[in-house]
């Protein structure tokens, strides 16, 4: 499987959709303190099933929501659209159907949140299966959030085999 | 489990001492695993000497050598079973420019030997200069923000803020 | 022991509240005693709003944010009760060229309010630029450290390495 | 009291004896990874007082005495002097009588470390207390250590607090 675009609406600091798309090779992103890079790596680690706040580096799962700034009122759900290319047919059987996967993952203010794979409602567990069986997910090693590197040396030896088993 | 484990052990140490060579220019490391007999339970040491130095515990290195070992270990992971996508956030920044150019040159090397996509942030100009294509974050509106795509020049200027 | 504490902590938030708007170029910062009636028992919680932003916990905001919160409070600490000496090891590293600006002109103002002595160890061009003077040290031969005066352009040099 | 001048012989990567002048304002320390900037901080933190090898990146405090290079052989000892300037008569009477104090520490392997104040031996608390009159010493909040920013950051707020305790 190949990821093409991820798709943000509402979440965090994109209030407005924004599509950013994975094209081969190297993709540079760049901008000053503050500007919303790292919301992207946890928008893409949202879709994939992430179900852990802290990993949004929230108090509470609706802290992804957008909360406002000083030119724009809160909104009251988040989206966050991933594209897969499937082509070549490789993911697990229950999403092999098409040539093109759509995982979206929304979430509305005391509402919670729902998957949908291409149009069809899909719960948490089957949305993390797909990325598991693809090598990937919310927990995925290639995926170092920003000061993930220096927790990695400073980690007790026990925690850090944790990082095998994702190899096995 | 166990068989697996200890299989994908030797994997990884092995791309991990080639990698460390690789990001180093040089020197010595390995993996050991520590404090059981079950590798299920133990626990993973990293044993390294940077070229021309005694070996060293990992907490003797500097900030620089301890981010280029961990980048060793992660890429040698992420070999032993690639995965679609690759995202590194600012893992660049204690880096000087000789280091970040060896680092630039890793990725090359990775982009040769899978199909991985990788998203890279990072403020360091010699990095920006290395992709093959580079997206701007900017808060026009203090606190909303918006995705453009740029080229390098424009690049050193939204990060010079 | 509790005056002298809660004396030293109104200095303090005084201070950081100051500090912050001035790293910020705006917003509002406080510090806030909590977890315990005791302020000997107590945690201090750090309440920050970058300008054009909500209020936010420190955990929401991004890695430069964070960095120039924690440097507007250990400053507002140090101006409480000035040290003799204060090292900084790559406090500057997450932060983009116009924070590294505005950290400086924070510095410049130390040395004004303080007779401090700072030793800044940095990669960044920037910080460079604005020291009174600069060491280098070298591994001229592997493993061996070496101290040298240099100036800004073989300063530069020697961080590309 | 004002800090002049930094001697270190065989601590750490600093083999051959280097003295760092200490002047008033801003003195940036540059150079490429792994080549002593932050062994320099830690020389400082140990010869006023500190105790814990832990704070030397080590697992015990003989890992300061230079331990080789592929060129040179282990050293015996470590040691590092600090000058400072006391003509303005402010350190505590015990060490008042000089316009300059020297204070030096020096450890050797299998015989452990001593102190000296201007060439008579100390002990390692009249050491500390002379720093912690003079509002430093080895815990000094003044001394930010590589990483420690996003440490702070990361604290529990109790443990936050004790930052204050320094400014009391
Ligand atoms: N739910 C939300 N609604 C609105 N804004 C949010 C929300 N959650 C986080 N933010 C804002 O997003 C900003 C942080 O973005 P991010 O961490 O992605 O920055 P960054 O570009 O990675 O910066 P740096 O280079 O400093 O790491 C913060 O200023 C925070 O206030
Ligand atoms: N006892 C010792 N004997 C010899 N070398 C030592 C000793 N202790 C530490 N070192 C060496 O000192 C080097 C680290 O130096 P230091 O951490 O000061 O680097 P740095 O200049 O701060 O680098 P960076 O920019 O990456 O932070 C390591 O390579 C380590 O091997
Ligand atoms: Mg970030
Ligand atoms: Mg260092």
């Amino acid at each position: 499987v190949e990821f093409t675009k991820l798709r943000l609406t509402g979440f965090k600091s994109f209030v407005d959709p924004t599509e950013l798309s994975i094209a081969r090779g190297l993709t540079g992103v760049v901008g000053p303190n503050g500007c919303g890079k790292s919301n992207l790596l946890e928008a893409l680690r949202w879709v994939m099933g992430e179900n852990r706040p802290t990993a949004m580096r929230g108090a509470g799962m609706e802290d992804v929501i957008f909360a406002g700034a000083s030119s724009r009122p809160a909104r009251n759900y988040a989206e966050v659209t991933l594209t897969i290319d499937n082509t070549e047919r490789r993911a697990p059987a229950a999403f092999n159907t098409a040539d093109q996967i759509e995982v979206i993952r929304r979430i509305t203010r005391d509402a919670g949140s729902v998957f949908k794979t291409n149009g069809r409602e899909a719960r948490a567990r089957d949305v993390q299966m797909l990325f598991a069986d693809a090598s990937t997910g919310s927990h995925s090693p290639a995926l170092v959030r920003q000061g993930q590197i220096s927790e990695l040396i400073n980690a007790r030896p026990k925690a850090r085999r944790r990082i095998l088993e994702e190899a096995a | 489990g166990r068989q697996r484990l200890l299989a994908a052990f030797d994997v990884v140490n092995r791309n991990f001492a080639t990698l460390f060579r690789h990001l180093f220019g040089g020197g010595e490391a390995n993996l050991v695993l520590v404090e059981s007999e079950d590798p299920l339970d133990a626990g993973l040491e990293i044993m390294c000497m940077p070229p021309g130095k005694k070996l060293a515990t990992l907490s003797l290195l500097s900030g620089g050598e301890q981010t280029l070992t961990a980048l060793s270990l992660i890429f040698a992971v992420f070999l032993a079973n690639p995965a679609p996508i690759c995202v590194l956030d600012e893992v660049d920044a204690p880096l000087d420019d000789a280091n970040v150019t060896r680092f630039c040159d890793l990725l090359d090397e990775m982009t040769r030997q899978t199909s991985t996509r990788f998203l890279i942030i990072t403020h360091h100009a010699v990095t920006m200069s290395r992709m093959d294509r580079l997206f701007g974050v900017t808060m026009a509106e203090r606190g909303v923000s918006q995705l453009v795509s740029v080229d390098l020049a424009r690049a050193e200027a939204l990060v010079d803020g």
